[in-house]
């Protein structure tokens, strides 16, 4: 399985995921990698996440989604304690991306959500891992499995390909 | 503003010693340099929609991964391919799975949410939307390599040994 996630200068999210499936596959079986919420999913309210593994199980937590909406939340209440509202830009769209970390939503938060979804999924015996990309910039992966591939680039870090 | 991309690969191997540096040198190739496309896009001041789909069409060509040419093969002996993209802005997404003659799994799924009021397209009406949408057309055996051959092989010679085929496949990532 090979995915992406990406945000772009404008804090807009995106995802992608493709695969080949499980080897020997039958009855039509289908994991999360196609499947919206499971293997895939993204949300500029929250983040994108592309997912690979053992897809029964990450259909089962929903993981991408998950990882998604606790972001979300997170940001949420973060704000609500501030007491304070997202701008709105030109358009009338909440600008997430460049007020989340002003409140507090750093990376370390994401990592900790991501491995917290991760671990929930290993819970009830599947294995794998996702990568995320959020509206403002935060880039981080979480795997509980050896041999997966993975590579960042940012405008503010370079690039980089590592093997977990 | 700023920009990232993140890119995951499954080479098929489960730990980094049973890897052959030519191996490992070959993926880390490829993964770079579909690190660099991506992030052309977006450096260029692309979009992530664009970024993302151009970083894993390099993957699905690329026979070290098990997506688009080098995707495993299913009990019969064919392959059959799934993919989806989304996009944040606007929480449009595109599916599909069990494809069989798309070469870029990933642009079929862009073309089912951005060309069809649909999220999900499955099997012979998937690769039909392909066929009417213009996107290039492949025989199934051209995604086919002889390591995913083996790989079958190996399991269907484990499963009448009585493993299951989920229990050997988790070890091709």
């Amino acid at each position: 399985t090979v995915g992406a996630v990406a945000v772009d200068l404008e804090g807009n999210v995106a995802a992608a995921t493709s695969t080949g499936g499980l080897t020997g596959k039958r009855w039509g079986r289908i994991g999360d990698s196609p499947v919206i919420g499971a293997g895939t999913y993204a949300d500029n309210r929250g983040c994108a996440v592309s997912a690979t593994g053992a897809g029964e199980y990450f259909i089962r937590v929903g993981v991408a989604h998950e990882i998604c909406a606790q972001i979300r939340f997170r940001f949420q209440q973060r704000l609500e304690e501030a007491q304070a509202s997202v701008p709105l830009d030109s358009e009338g769209i909440p600008e997430y991306y460049v007020h989340a970390s002003e409140f507090g939503l750093e990376a370390s938060d994401i990592q900790e959500i991501a491995d917290g979804v991760i671990g929930e999924m290993e819970s009830l015996g599947g294995s794998g891992g996702v990568i995320v990309a959020t509206p403002w910039g935060t880039g981080t992966y979480s795997f509980n499995t050896p041999g997966m591939y993975r590579g960042m680039a940012s405008s503010e870090a370079g690039a980089n390909v590592a093997i977990y | 503003g700023r920009w990232t991309l993140v890119i995951h690969g499954g080479a098929g191997v489960i730990e980094r010693d049973r890897l052959t540096a030519q191996q490992d040198a070959d993926i880390r190739a490829a993964l770079s340099h579909a690190l660099e496309t991506g992030s052309a896009v977006l450096r260029d001041g692309g979009s992530s929609l664009d970024a993302v789909e151009a970083a894993i069409r390099e993957l699905e060509d690329d026979p070290h991964f098990n997506a688009g040419r080098g995707a495993v093969f299913t009990y019969d002996g064919a392959i059959e391919h799934d993919a989806s993209i989304m996009d944040g802005s606007t929480r449009a997404a595109g599916a599909i799975t069990g494809t069989s003659h798309t070469r870029h799994p990933v642009t079929l799924a862009r073309r089912v949410m951005e060309n069809s009021p649909h999220v999900f397209l499955r099997g012979l009406g998937a690769d039909q939307f392909s066929v009417e949408q213009g996107l290039e057309q492949v025989e199934n055996s051209w995604f086919e390599t002889e390591e995913r051959r083996r790989q079958l092989d190996e399991m269907l010679a484990r499963e009448a040994e009585g493993l299951s085929a989920y229990d050997v496949d988790l070890k091709y990532g």
